[in-house]
């Protein structure tokens, strides 16, 4: 892996986004991720729908909650993703409103990523933006800076919340993986939480995945 | 098939001798500034243990008995209310103890029903030191900070009281998270700082994914070495 990366320095993430108050963290991770897909493989940024997947993806559970393999079989099943623009965000689960005629985005496959933190640096340098999930120890209470929970408080037996990898770097000599968060630009760094890369840090290794565009 | 289990969950188990030294600590540090005869007793204990590295960290439940009380201001119940249930979560490295949450409070039916009451949270850092005179007026002064930062509004004033308690309650809890982190992260207000923990759960996290990884996905090909 090149010794640092950043996809937002490279056209490859939408902006920040905000979920509300409504558990659908694994819809963001996923758009996110295939935002990032199509763009390295279209060329074009797109800012997809989350609440297609709230509405439409059956497996899983809207506002309770959702698993990203799931989700990128609920996109195949459905045929593809709208934009955020033709299907925009509600936060809350309502009837699916999915029409095949305004899909602008399609995905082929998913994969899981190495639990590796060298390889997934590997991986997201030359393929993209990675969807993850985390313990989210400490986040409640995040305001800025790298995060390195003890291992103990932040097990990464308890995963409760999926985000996205967007880069990785060191800042001072200290390792870190740039998180893109769902929670609005209000929290963390303008929305992107810090995380320790290389100590396997809150599980961060444990759910590595990501859509196939071919 | 069934729920995967995780290798360091463990079932709720009876005091043992390894749990009663966490809880002891927990005790003291609850009891921490108050004189003898006005110092409260462990009751029953249970916990649990995770184990990772040279650590482990027990949760624990106890009841703990308060002494009698008549002075209505210094008082944590009043006089009939003799029992607390208390719930503790107690960091052992290398034999060094911390406690890194306590929450206690009535633990009858009677007690329970009454509204006014309310399960309260204590931390180390409350009680490690005593407060600095001026520490409520500075957490009124960043509530009202948070309140005005965040746009927020309550439906009645026994709510903002309610809110300002959990924020100063989560003030403290951050000053913890805070200590214990290896990083250089900075943790304090945030827009979520007035709810509670179980509020933030249910509103903003995903209890799905503990559950495994779902569907299962062919492993990609590894990135060769350019």
């Amino acid at each position: 892996a090149p010794p640092e990366w950043d996809w937002r320095n490279k056209g490859a993430v939408t902006k920040v986004k905000n979920q509300g108050m409504c558990g659908s963290c694994w819809a963001f991770s996923v758009t996110g991720n295939v935002e990032g897909q199509w763009f390295l493989k279209q060329g074009d940024l797109l800012s997809l729908s989350e609440q297609e997947l709230v509405d439409c993806d059956t497996l899983d559970k809207a506002c309770m909650g959702g698993l990203p393999s799931n989700a990128y079989a609920a996109i195949r099943t459905l045929g593809g993703l709208e934009t955020e623009d033709d299907y925009s965000y509600h936060g809350h689960l309502q009837t699916c409103s999915f029409t095949a005629e305004k899909v602008k985005v399609y995905i082929n496959d998913s994969v899981e990523l190495s639990k590796d933190e060298q390889k997934l640096a590997a991986w997201l340098a030359k393929k993209g933006p990675i969807s993850i999930a985390i313990n989210a120890f400490g986040m409640q209470f995040y305001r800025r800076g790298i995060s390195r929970p003890l291992r103990l408080l932040c097990s990464p037996w308890f995963i409760d919340h999926a985000v996205l990898l967007v880069g990785y770097g060191n800042r001072s000599d200290v390792p870190f993986w740039a998180i893109k968060n769902s929670w609005g630009t209000d929290w963390g760094e303008e929305g992107y939480y810090y995380l320790h890369r290389g100590s396997r840090a809150c599980g961060v290794n444990v759910m590595a995945s990501s859509a196939v565009v071919d | 098939a069934p729920p995967r289990r995780s290798p360091d969950a463990q079932a709720w188990e009876p005091v043992t001798p390894e749990l009663l030294r966490p809880a002891r600590f927990a005790l003291e540090t609850y009891n921490r500034g108050r004189v003898a005869g006005a110092r409260a007793v462990l009751g029953a204990v249970s916990g649990r243990v995770r184990r990772a590295g040279g650590g482990s960290l027990y949760s624990l439940k106890a009841t703990v008995e308060e002494p009698p009380c008549s002075d209505p201001m210094v008082c944590r119940l009043p006089v009939s209310k003799k029992t607390l249930l208390c719930t503790f979560e107690v960091l052992d490295e290398l034999g060094k103890h911390r406690l890194l949450r306590g929450d206690c409070g009535p633990v009858d039916a009677k007690i329970t029903d009454d509204k006014n009451e309310i399960s309260s949270s204590f931390f180390p850092l409350l009680n490690k030191d005593p407060l600095p005179q001026n520490f409520s007026m500075e957490m009124v002064s960043l509530f009202k900070h948070f309140i005005t930062t965040y746009n927020r509004t309550y439906d009645s004033e026994e709510e903002a009281q309610w809110r300002m308690s959990i924020f100063m309650n989560n003030m403290v809890r951050a000053q913890e998270i805070q200590a214990l982190d290896r990083g250089t992260a900075q943790y304090g207000v945030t827009k979520f700082s007035d709810l509670t923990e179980e509020e933030f759960r249910t509103f903003y996290l995903n209890p799905l994914l503990k559950e495994g990884p779902g569907k299962t996905m062919r492993l990609a090909k590894p990135i060769d070495d350019p």
